[in-house]
């Protein structure tokens, strides 16, 4: 049965995307089967994944909507990648006609279900916003991976976030957990990220991944390829520590 | 009369919040008389500005809903700071209850004409996300400021956003122009950083701000002294970049 993550942190620009696209590739070259849901209207992880979010005949605004089941929009990877339910910017239409539906919340929970014997992992990027997309992300999965960029303005927004989780925690999924807060765009050389990782490590203890994903271009330039650097640039730091984060997640599912 | 700016761009994390705060604090320094307007759920720029967005007992969203005039609400600073028209969480709740009321998309709009006689700038920070919060504020403004980073994904959603002005100004607001691209977290030495770079000004032309907003740590750091940088630290190279393009504002609108 697949486990689901919610890949979210309503804070902008901390990593959500590059987090997403690069440890599905990172789980698929750990022979996990994989799918990446792109949940933003921006598109983002469609395209880092090297699908074209302008061409597509469905997206997951039709399976949210009951217009179409997720196997038939979902775009089959090789050997090499992950399954891909692609997302643009229809849904941001589709997050308004959500709100008059009776079950708005757990659309994407219900979709899901046929596809969990099918695969490993499903990981589901957020946009930036606690948004009825967000909580939809909520709802279907099992756990959340919070990507943190150790900057001010991210910390100080943790704890809405964390009030959100306990709100749909408390009325939508009881199962749903932390899996884990993730450094992002890390520089060691910086008090400021050595201040506010320290504040983590007091606060969250072994909920915080060891594993810690440098500032690294190779890490934004690989989106302009439509790969993920898993792929664009396997040897980069960037590459590397994402491979490592799979490592560490999958040892942590084992031993669970 | 004030010139009404909105700070957008549904990318998260390209530094619109700093752009809003640190170009506020630059202006007010050029002895303008200047207003911020925090429309982002998350209250970035109200705590950036010295503010404690948990402590309002009033904020935008009451303003938005009509329930009390903006006037009323207003932080006023002292001689050296801009004043701070505060938002918080509760802009979550509002933007649900707008979506029902008959002239929701120019409820900003209507509440800040009696304020226009007061200042020389109205700056809105806006949310990372084209929701209706962001449309309250490019129904509003005269101008669209967009802070770019320049890297893929920014440049790849820039098409959205025009997008997106275009129909604002079709339907909503005529006189709605670009009032320039800001490039910010610029790295010189990074290639990608300046491909995009070029390829907005072939773009844009001079719409397209000649000053860059350089990656400098105390923009990051000041935040977390409730400070503007061009206050925390005046000499750093992020403080001087955000009086320059102060500067190249006024030159500006004094020209047109
Ligand atoms: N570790 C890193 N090193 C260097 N650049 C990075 C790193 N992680 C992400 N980036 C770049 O920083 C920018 C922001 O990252 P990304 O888009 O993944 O964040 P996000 O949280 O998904 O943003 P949004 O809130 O808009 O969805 C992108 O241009 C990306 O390529
Ligand atoms: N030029 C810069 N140099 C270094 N750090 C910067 C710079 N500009 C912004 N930052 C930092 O980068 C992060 C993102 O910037 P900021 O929060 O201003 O972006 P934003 O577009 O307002 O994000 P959001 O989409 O969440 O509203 C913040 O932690 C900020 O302190
Ligand atoms: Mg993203
Ligand atoms: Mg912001």
């Amino acid at each position: 049965m697949a486990r689901v993550l919610a890949i979210a942190n309503q804070k902008g620009g901390v990593g959500k995307t590059t987090t997403s696209v690069n440890l599905a590739a990172a789980l698929k070259l750990a022979r996990c089967r994989v799918l990446l849901v792109d949940l933003d209207p921006q598109g983002n992880a469609t395209m880092g994944s090297g699908a074209d979010k302008h061409a597509l005949s469905a997206s997951v605004c039709e399976v949210l909507l009951g217009e179409q089941p997720a196997e038939r929009v979902i775009q089959p990877a090789g050997e090499a990648w992950h399954d891909l339910l692609p997302g643009n910017a229809d849904l941001t239409a589709a997050e308004v006609r959500l709100m008059s539906l009776p079950d708005r919340e757990s659309r994407l929970r219900e979709a899901l279900v046929p596809l969990k014997s099918r695969y490993d992992y499903i990981l589901i990027d957020c946009p930036p916003s606690l948004s009825m997309l967000t909580v939809n992300a909520l709802v279907a999965a099992d756990g959340v991976l919070i990507p943190m960029q150790c900057e001010y303005y991210a910390l100080e927004g943790l704890t809405a976030l964390l009030g959100t989780l306990e709100r749909v925690r408390a009325r939508l999924n009881r199962g749903l957990q932390i899996e884990g807060l993730l450094r992002t765009m890390y520089d060691p050389r910086s008090n400021l990220s050595r201040d506010v990782s320290a504040q983590l490590q007091a606060h969250f203890g072994d909920r915080l991944y060891r594993t810690v994903i440098p500032r690294n271009i190779r890490l934004a330039e690989a989106p302009s390829h439509g790969q993920p650097a898993v792929h664009y640039d396997r040897q980069s730091r960037g590459a590397i520590a994402h491979v490592a984060l799979a490592g560490e997640m999958l040892r942590r599912h084992r031993r669970a």
